[in-house]
């Protein structure tokens, strides 16, 4: 099983909604995905149609109340579970803090996963900042997903994420690498667009997907309804563009 | 001296440009206003053009190291003071954690800035959470303004908000009220931004501004070069709507 952290500390970039999709496209392909909500704000898991249920999240299994294989959910979409989220895993950064900072505590808990070996992969959606959760999620993933903007911030935002990821590799992780760096709300009306798609190019080339996200309504539609974008409509641009993502992310894993 | 958090725990709403954008535009009428960058990203310090500077933000005199007084900086802009974050204001979470959660911290921290009463309105730029940084903020505001994205999962955020903002007013905050809640990022393309406004408006119906800012791009390149979109274009559109917030802002002022 692969630990696919969706990572960016900026706020509303696509982490949910790329997190949300591309588990639901490589489920229908018939690739086991096990999506795991790790931001206490639960859009992930609300956008699979879960209400939030205390009690029912990592943190319980994280303080000790259950095996992490107890709060893994199944879902109406065949070949698609989710670990879904409620607003007291915000809990776990104050409880990490006081546990003389062990950045391994996450990577300890999904150990169980990793044995059981039933998915392919996990899909972490993480929450925007670079604290405690987030640190953890570094330290627990294989690699890390990067969702980024078609705008100019995205470049600094890019440049602190990758200056995390090498400090937590070097600290805790040295397996971690970036798995790829997903261009998203990519509107062809503004010619920043382009430009700062050219910018990334020129430093992360090798890492860029060359699937880009388009802005499109269906996909700000779909998770209030509580559906994947596969499920809320099978054939808009936006479905097209993550299951051209879910290939691609696919075939870099037989060349690693 | 009022002071008004920018909230919403949704990432990437328009905390920062709000924050920014309305500061920079009161600052121009003559209101003296001092932005304060709660956000341990420092979104807001580079929007104005500050270079992020370890021990140069709320955490040194959260520490004790200092008087918060000491770490106002001037800009270029007549009226328009700021106190800037950098990385380590992520510190405090974890030093109010590990302090049996006094919710007035920061509240205290701010007292000499209310007593020297020195600026009209203190703009707090908060981060995307409901965690310890905001729930201090919320603590020690007079009031809040709430960015809200033309997206129907606003509207969730926007209830999770409100009671988050009843239940800091009950245990510690009784005068805290809702300045505002504005409309961001309005495309007039799409056929939603509408309905989401007259959703707002039937349940928030007094709160909501007339101003609603229009998603351009000029608003979303002013941060790159470090500028407030007052400097960076006096006359788009995007500065046009903030100065009518901020006129809107100033009217509400005078009825309460
Ligand atoms: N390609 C797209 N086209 C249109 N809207 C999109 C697209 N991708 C995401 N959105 C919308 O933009 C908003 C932010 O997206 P999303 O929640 O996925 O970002 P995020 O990075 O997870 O945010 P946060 O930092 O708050 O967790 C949501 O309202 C979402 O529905
Ligand atoms: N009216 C607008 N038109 C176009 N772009 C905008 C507008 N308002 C904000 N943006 C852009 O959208 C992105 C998110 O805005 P902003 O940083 O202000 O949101 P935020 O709520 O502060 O995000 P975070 O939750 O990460 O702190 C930025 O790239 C910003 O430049
Ligand atoms: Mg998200
Ligand atoms: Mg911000």
């Amino acid at each position: 099983m692969k630990i696919v952290a969706v990572a960016n500390q900026k706020g509303g970039v696509g982490k949910t909604t790329t997190s949300v999709s591309l588990a639901a496209c490589l489920a229908e392909k018939g690739v086991k995905t096990l999506l795991i909500d790790l931001d206490p704000q639960a859009s992930a898991s609300s956008a699979l149609g879960f209400e939030e249920q205390p009690g029912c999240s990592l943190y319980t299994s994280f303080i000790g109340e259950g095996n992490i294989l107890s709060v893994i959910k199944t879902t109406t979409y065949p070949n698609l579970c989710v670990i879904p989220s409620e607003k007291d895993l915000a809990g776990i950064e104050i409880e990490i803090a006081k546990m003389d900072d062990n950045l391994l505590r996450l990577r300890q808990l999904l150990e169980p996963l990793r044995r059981q070996n039933e998915f392919d992969f996990a899909i972490m959606d993480c929450p925007p900042s670079l604290g405690t959760l987030m640190t953890q999620a570094l330290a627990a993933a294989d690699s890390i997903l990067v969702p980024l903007q078609c705008e100019y911030l995205s470049l600094e935002g890019l440049s602190k994420i990758v200056g995390y990821i090498d400090r937590v590799r070097d600290a805790a992780n040295p397996g971690l690498h970036i798995e790829g760096i997903l261009m998203t709300m990519f509107d062809a009306r503004t010619r920043h667009s382009q430009s700062v798609i050219n910018e990334v190019k020129e430093h992360m080339g090798d890492k860029i997907y060359r699937t880009i996200i388009p802005r499109t309504v269906r996909l700000s539609e779909a998770p209030s309804f509580g559906l994947p974008i596969t499920a809320y409509d099978k054939n808009s641009t936006g479905t097209v563009a993550y299951r051209a993502l879910a290939d691609e992310f696919l075939s870099r894993q037989k060349k690693s």
